[in-house]
């Protein structure tokens, strides 16, 4: 089914963006 | 993917009115209105950073606006340079290029697309706070239509950050 293809897409996008973000180093230097 | 000239201003509106509710602030989050004299986005910002939005700071916040826009407006001001000073001092980094909310039509005429604009820079503080983990798991269990338009707003305020 192509609709389900494309919700499992979108929700593996959506986890890999959150997911980098989660990992990702942030904040003042100091 | 949605370019991000694409961020439909309004929906990204709601969008971010739906994440503020998970902060479960005092004040009532449910309509626009409830959000334009700054009362919601000042404690959502001291939940971010108790430290650096402490009582001193949130005390500067008038509750007692009402419709009156002037004092909205003022509350809004001091909201904003907050945000973009907590950038600038905790986060370390600066926001080029994003057009910066319009805080005059938001506190005079209630406008959802410039309101989505303040509730963007606020999301930009929860997700490179040091609790960050915490708001980037709620965002992650909210509706997938909801992350869709709020991971386009993290992308848009990323292209406009520089150390």
């Amino acid at each position: 089914d192509p609709n389900m293809k494309g919700a499992a897409a979108n929700e593996g996008v959506l986890a890999n963006f959150f997911n980098s973000l989660l990992s990702k180093k942030t904040g003042s230097p100091g | 993917m949605n370019t991000l000239d694409s961020v439909d201003r309004v929906e990204l509106c709601e969008s971010l009115m739906t994440w503020i509710q998970t902060f479960g602030v005092e004040a009532s989050c449910k309509k626009i209105d409830d959000l334009t004299n700054g009362v919601v986005m000042a404690q959502v910002l001291q939940k971010i950073d108790p430290a650096y939005f402490d009582d001193n700071w949130i005390n500067r916040i008038k509750t007692e606006a009402g419709d009156n826009w002037r004092l909205k407006i003022s509350n809004l001001k001091k909201i904003l340079k907050g945000i973009l000073d907590y950038n600038h001092e905790i986060l370390g980094q600066q926001i080029n290029d994003f057009t910066l909310p319009d805080v005059n039509l938001v506190g005079e005429h209630s406008d959802a697309a410039e309101l989505g604009r303040m509730l963007q820079l606020i999301l930009g503080c929860a997700v490179n706070c040091d609790q960050k983990q915490e708001y980037i798991q709620t965002i992650m269990m909210m509706e997938e239509s909801v992350q869709h338009v709020v991971m386009t707003a993290i992308q848009e305020l990323m292209s406009k950050e520089t150390p």
